[in-house]
C-alpha cells in the first residue's frame, strides 16, 4: 500500500438540497457516493450532518478526497483536524 | 464557583438573577470531555420538569447509568468515531469510557461553572471557600463528550453540534479551538458549525484560546461566535518566599499539605541542577534533595515541576515566571510546599541565589484572601488576543470574563494536578484558562436568553458587549497581565462582561444570517464557499442580494479600522435597536476619539419612538496630522441619561 496515500478522515461539505430521489436518506446518498469512489482502500462513513453542516465525515485516501471534488454535490472537502482543550 | 457570582455583580435581591428566574428551562450544551454527575452541582432540587420541548437524550452505558441523568442534566451523549479513526479503535475502556463520563475534569469544570446548582462549603482543601453557584443554577445541561485524551477532532465536534441543535439546545458552551492561530472560516469546522448553530437561532458562545500574549493569536474569531478572553477577579491565594535576607516576596499557591520546617532551607536554582525547566527526571537528586528548588515557568505542567523536585529529594518549589508570562499568577494545588512568584520576583530570586554564598528560603502560605489584590480584573496573560488574523474589521476578542483560579466542579477519575504520583481526589478544583471563563459567557448568556426569549443571538452578543467594563475595581484602565501595561480592545474586546447592564442595554445592534452571508461576501469568498456555510447551492447573485461595502460595515457592536497611507479615511454604518423600557427615547453620541485619528459619528443624536424602532448612523475614521504607525484606541458612547451604550474603537495602521 501507498503509505502516503494511508486513509484519513474527511469532513466534506454537500449541497443537501441536490440529493437525487432515489435515495431514501441522505445517509444512503452519502454512503452511495464513498462506495462509488476508486477503491485502493475500503472507505467508511463516519457521520452524517444536518443541521450544524451539510455533509458527512468519512475515512478516505487523499486522492479518494480529491475526486469527491468533482462531484457536482461537494461543495469542500477538509481534512478532520484535532483541536484542543482551552 | 465560588465568589465570581459576587464579582459578577450578580445577586438574589436585584438585576439578572432575579428577573431572568436563574436561566430556568433554559438548555446549555456543553461540549467538552464529558461530565461527572454525582457532584453536587448537578443536583436537580427545586428544579421543575424538563422542558416539553427538549428532544435529547441520555445515553446509558456501565459506568453512565440512567440514574446519572436527572432534571439538572438533561441530555449526555458521546462522540469518538473521529477519535477512534485517528488514535485507533479504544479497547482499554477502564482506561477511556466510551460513555459521557468525564475522566479528565475539564467538562465537569466548565458545566459546573455555567449551569451548576447552589452548593455550601465548596472548597478546594480549604481554599476558595464559600457557596459554589453556577452562572444560571436553574438552566439545564445536556453534555455532549467530544474531547478524549489525545485530543477533540472537528468530525465529533461537528456531530454533537449537528446532534445539540436538534436536541433544542438555546446555548452551546466551546471552550476548544485551534492552539495559536485561527483557521479561515471555511476551513475551520467549528466556525462553519457555529453559522449552523445560527441558523437554527442557537447562540454559540467559544474560548478565545490561551496562545496570548502574543498578538493575532485569538481563535473562535467568527463574527457569529461570541468569543471570549480570560481576566482575574479579586480574590488570591498568597503564599510567600522570605529570603534568606529576610526580603519577602509574594507569590500564589494552592499547596495544602505539610508545612515546611520552621527554619530557612537551602535554595536551588533548577537549572544547576540539571533542569531549569525542572523535567522530570532531570535533576539531580545529590544537588537538590532537602532544598527549595526554583523551577523557570515553561517547558512541562506548572505542577509537574514540583512532582519531580518531589521525586529528586527536594522539600519545596518556587516556580519562577519569564518574561512570556510576566506578572500572571496561576495558583496550583502543588503536591509538595510551592508557590509560583511574577518575572521580576523570580529575577531577584535568581540574582539573589548567583550572588549569595549560602542562599536561603522558606514559603508562607496565607491561604485565600479576598478584596485586597492590587486591581481587578487584569488580563491573563495567557489569554489570546487580537487583532483579528482573518478579518481586521471585526474586533476579537469580544468581551472578557472570570478565567484566572476558577474554584468548580472535578472528576471523580484524576487528581487535580493531573499528576499520577497525585493520589488525591477532590469535588472542586481550581484552574485557569480562557476554558473557564468561556462558561461564565455561557451562562450569562443563558440568562440573557430567558430575560429577553425574542432577542436573536445577536441582539444578546451586542448587548453583552455594550455594557462591558473598562476600568478596573481601582478606577484604572484594566491592566494587562501580558505586558504589565494599560490593556487594550485588542486584548479584552469591549472590556469585562457586566451581566446586570447586559439586562438593560438600551440599544442593540441587530444581525440576521442574511448579514452573515453579505459579510462572507464582503471578505471574497465565492458562491461555493459561501454555500459550505448555508448549506445549499448559492447562486452567482448570492453577493449581489446580499453585500456590505466592507466587512466593517457588519452592523458589529464594536469598530475595528484599519487605516494606511493609502486609505486614510473609513467609513462605517451601523444599525441601533431600541430595545429600552421607553418607546420614546433620544440618544446623544459622545465620541472618544484617539490621538492622531479623527472620529465623526452622523447623525449625532438618534431619536426613537417605538420600541423595536431602528436608527442608523455613519460613523467617518480620519487619519490625523501625525499618525502613521501603531494601534490607536478610543470609543463611541451613545446615552439617552439611563442608558450608556458604549462600543469599543481600535484604529491600526497598516
Amino acid at each position: 500500500p501507498d503509505l502516503s496515500d494511508r486513509p484519513k478522515t474527511f469532513i466534506v461539505h454537500v449541497s443537501k438540497s441536490q440529493k437525487p430521489s432515489l435515495f431514501s436518506s441522505h445517509r444512503s446518498w452519502y454512503t452511495s457516493i464513498i462506495q462509488n469512489l476508486p477503491s485502493p482502500h475500503p472507505t467508511k462513513l463516519l457521520y452524517t450532518y444536518d443541521r450544524s453542516v451539510h455533509g458527512f465525515s468519512a475515512t478516505l485516501t487523499s486522492s479518494q478526497a480529491t475526486q469527491l471534488l468533482s462531484h457536482p454535490s461537494v461543495l469542500s472537502v477538509t481534512p478532520d483536524q484535532p483541536r484542543q482543550l482551552h | 464557583t465560588t465568589h465570581t457570582p459576587n464579582f459578577l455583580g450578580l445577586a438574589d435581591s436585584f438585576g439578572l438573577w432575579p428577573n431572568s428566574d436563574y436561566a430556568d428551562d433554559v438548555v446549555i450544551g456543553v461540549l467538552d470531555t464529558g461530565i461527572w454527575p454525582e457532584r453536587p452541582s448537578f443536583s436537580d432540587s427545586g428544579i421543575g420538569p424538563i422542558p416539553t420541548r427538549w428532544k435529547g437524550t441520555c445515553v446509558t452505558t456501565a459506568d453512565f447509568p440512567s440514574s446519572a441523568c436527572n432534571r439538572k442534566i438533561i441530555g449526555a451523549r458521546a462522540y469518538f468515531n473521529g477519535y477512534e479513526s485517528h488514535i485507533g479503535r479504544l479497547m482499554d475502556e477502564t482506561a477511556e469510557a466510551k460513555s459521557p463520563r468525564d475522566t479528565e475534569g475539564h467538562g465537569t469544570h466548565t458545566a459546573s461553572t455555567a449551569a451548576g446548582a447552589v452548593v455550601a462549603n465548596a472548597s478546594f482543601f480549604s481554599y476558595a471557600q464559600g457557596e459554589a453557584r453556577g452562572m444560571a443554577t436553574k438552566a439545564r445541561i445536556a453534555v455532549y463528550k467530544i474531547c478524549w485524551s489525545s485530543g477533540c477532532f472537528d468530525s465529533d465536534i461537528l456531530a454533537a453540534m449537528d446532534q445539540a441543535i436538534a436536541d433544542g439546545v438555546d446555548i452551546i458552551s466551546l471552550s476548544v479551538g485551534a492552539g495559536g492561530r485561527a483557521p479561515p472560516y471555511d476551513r475551520d469546522s467549528i466556525a462553519i458549525g457555529a453559522f449552523g448553530a445560527a441558523q437554527h437561532g442557537v447562540l454559540v458562545s467559544a474560548s478565545a484560546g490561551n496562545s496570548g500574549p502574543n498578538p493575532f493569536t485569538a481563535t473562535n474569531i467568527a463574527p457569529w461566535i461570541l468569543t471570549v478572553g480570560a481576566s482575574t477577579i479579586d480574590r488570591e491565594f498568597p503564599a510567600d518566599v522570605v529570603l534568606g535576607d529576610n526580603r519577602v516576596i509574594s507569590g500564589v499557591s494552592l499547596y495544602s499539605g505539610e508545612p515546611l520546617v520552621d527554619y530557612k532551607l537551602p535554595l536551588v536554582h533548577g537549572g544547576d541542577c540539571g533542569s531549569r525547566y525542572c523535567y522530570e527526571g532531570a535533576l539531580q537528586p545529590s544537588k537538590v534533595q532537602g532544598k527549595i528548588v526554583v523551577c523557570d515557568r515553561g517547558g512541562n505542567a506548572r505542577v509537574a515541576k514540583g512532582g519531580a523536585v518531589k521525586l529528586a529529594g527536594g522539600l519545596g518549589m518556587i516556580l519562577a515566571n519569564t518574561e512570556e508570562s510576566g506578572e500572571e499568577l496561576l495558583a496550583d494545588g502543588h503536591l509538595i510546599p510551592a508557590t509560583e512568584v511574577g518575572e521580576i520576583a523570580a529575577n531577584q530570586i535568581r540574582e539573589y541565589i548567583r550572588l549569595s554564598q549560602y542562599p536561603t528560603a522558606t514559603i508562607v502560605f496565607r491561604g485565600t484572601v479576598i478584596g485586597s489584590s492590587p486591581s481587578s480584573p487584569r488580563v491573563a496573560a495567557f489569554s489570546s488576543r487580537g487583532p483579528n488574523s482573518l478579518t481586521p474589521e471585526i474586533l476579537k476578542p469580544d468581551v472578557i470574563a472570570p478565567g484566572v483560579n476558577i474554584l468548580a466542579g472535578w472528576t471523580g477519575a484524576t487528581a487535580p494536578t493531573d499528576l499520577d504520583i497525585d493520589p488525591r481526589r477532590v469535588e472542586f478544583n481550581i484552574i485557569s484558562g480562557t476554558s473557564m471563563s468561556c462558561p461564565h459567557v455561557s451562562g450569562i448568556a443563558a440568562l440573557l436568553r430567558k430575560a429577553y426569549p425574542n432577542w436573536s443571538i445577536a441582539a444578546i452578543k451586542s448587548a453583552l458587549i455594550t455594557t462591558a467594563y473598562t476600568l478596573d475595581n481601582a478606577g484604572k484602565k484594566i491592566n494587562d497581565l501580558g505586558t504589565g501595561e494599560e490593556s487594550t480592545p485588542f486584548v479584552h474586546g469591549a472590556g469585562h462582561v457586566d451581566p446586570n447592564r447586559a439586562l438593560n442595554p438600551g440599544l442593540v445592534y441587530d444581525l440576521n444570517v442574511n448579514d452573515y452571508v453579505a459579510f462572507l461576501c464582503s471578505i471574497g469568498y465565492s458562491p461555493r464557499q459561501i454555500a459550505v456555510f448555508v448549506g445549499k447551492p448559492t447562486g452567482s447573485d448570492i453577493c449581489t442580494r446580499n453585500s456590505l461595502a466592507s466587512p466593517g460595515d457588519l452592523n458589529y457592536p464594536s469598530f475595528s479600522v484599519v487605516l494606511s497611507s493609502d486609505q486614510g479615511l473609513v467609513k462605517y454604518k451601523r444599525i441601533a435597536t431600541n430595545v429600552g423600557a421607553d418607546a420614546d427615547a433620544v440618544y446623544e453620541v459622545t465620541v472618544n476619539a484617539p490621538a492622531g485619528v479623527e472620529i465623526s459619528v452622523e447623525p449625532r443624536k438618534l431619536v426613537f419612538s417605538a420600541e423595536n424602532q431602528t436608527q442608523s448612523y455613519e460613523v467617518t475614521f480620519k487619519r490625523g496630522v501625525g499618525y502613521d504607525s501603531g494601534e490607536r484606541y478610543g470609543s463611541i458612547e451613545w446615552t439617552d441619561g439611563r442608558h450608556l451604550v458604549r462600543s469599543p474603537v481600535a484604529v491600526r495602521w497598516s
